[in-house]
């Protein structure tokens, strides 16, 4: 996954992410791609929560997912989630839990309970920093005001790191793939690097939905796994979901 | 610059959006009314996308058996006594989604992990 949240020059935050999943869950040898993947296309729609008729959250999902991924609360705040890969990983979480320890939460029904109970993006951040979870990621966060915008490194306990932008320093985004900030991505899955390099690219003075579709639309960053692209404008409470195709010569992930 | 061997990468791309170059459309969009039962609330998801969930259900399915039939019979007898342990209103809706696809819950659940569980 990609995530970013960018400021342009007159303080609107915009919120994107691409969603990569299915990695070495099946190759599809005649047409070079992931089978999971592939299945996901289809299953991807967009959901309104609505509450006594009016809209209270909206977010991507895959049909069947009932968590959730990449979400917003018009007017407050938007987030994402990326998978972080570490060995004290998910699936000593899940243990845990079967074996009765059921105090983390699931890290995606915590995003949606964010969205659902959490008024302002300081609330949110505080619930996606402090609350216990099952599985290490990655919570990125963008508010409705200038500066708002945030990489929650979590691990099953705790808050690993706190990484948030600062546009009056000149660091007018934040881009999280799957790896911590603070180390290299390795040499074989860097898409860290050209995603950077592409919205450095652009400059703030000319950030706006189309020009961070490009720097998603850009390979490796766009790779075969990606599933959708999703553009959210918290303040307009606009969100756009584009299915995804990487077309050869293209990364596997 | 572009690089043509592996990892692929190319220059920063311009004028994309909203180009279909590469994407294949946009999905639809559906109401999740949070007034409802839980158990119905994905219904009118599920009339349109409950066929899409089976075939991508079933081809896990079909790649775990290859693993080791055993795990497919796993899923079936012990995730379902998870679903009940699970916080309101998710228990619910993941029964609902089962019921309203004819998919076994456990395997409704199955889907739900995923990401918790690939984070190894």
């Amino acid at each position: 996954c990609t995530s970013i949240v960018a400021q342009d020059v007159g303080g609107t935050l915009y919120h994107a992410r691409n969603l990569d999943f299915g990695l070495f869950m099946g190759w599809d040898t005649k047409n070079h791609t992931w089978l999971i993947a592939e299945y996901l296309h289809p299953l991807v729609v967009n959901l309104d929560f609505t509450r006594n008729g009016t809209t209270v959250y909206k977010t991507v999902n895959f049909a069947g997912y009932i968590g959730v991924l990449t979400g917003m609360k018009p007017g407050v705040f938007s987030l994402t989630l990326n998978e972080r890969f570490n060995v004290n990983g998910g699936y000593i979480g899940l243990i845990e839990w079967i074996l009765g320890y059921r105090k983390a939460h699931w890290t995606s029904f915590l995003t949606r309970d964010a969205l659902e109970k959490s008024n302002s993006y300081e609330e949110a951040v505080d619930m996606l920093s402090n609350t216990e979870i099952l599985a290490p990621v990655y919570y990125i966060v963008g508010g409705s005001k200038p500066g708002q915008g945030a990489i929650i490194t979590r691990d099953r306990q705790s808050l690993t790191n706190m990484y948030s932008m600062a546009p009056d320093k000149g660091m007018w985004y934040v881009l999280e793939t799957n790896y911590d900030n603070w180390t290299d991505p390795p040499f074989f899955d860097d898409r860290r690097t050209p995603g950077k390099k592409c919205l450095s690219g652009v400059g703030n003075k000319k950030v706006d939905f189309q020009t961070i579709y490009d720097v998603l639309s850009t390979k490796p960053v766009l790779n075969q796994l990606t599933t959708y692209t999703a553009l959210m404008q918290v303040n307009k409470g606009t969100l756009e979901t584009y299915i995804r195709h990487c077309p050869h010569p293209c990364w596997a992930w | 610059t572009c690089q043509d061997v592996p990892p692929y990468t190319e220059d920063c791309q311009h004028g994309m959006y909203p180009s279909k170059a590469r994407s294949t459309g946009v999905p639809p969009t559906f109401k999740i009314n949070l007034d409802l039962d839980p158990q119905i609330r994905w219904n009118e998801v599920m009339k349109h996308k409950g066929a899409n969930v089976k075939a991508m259900i079933d081809q896990v399915k079909k790649l775990i058996s290859d693993v080791s039939p055993q795990l497919v019979d796993l899923v079936n007898k012990y995730l379902p006594e998870i679903i009940e342990k699970l916080p309101a209103p998710y228990d619910a809706e993941i029964l609902g989604i089962s019921k309203a696809t004819g998919i076994e819950d456990g395997e409704i659940l199955l889907f739900n992990i995923f990401y918790e569980v690939f984070t190894m």
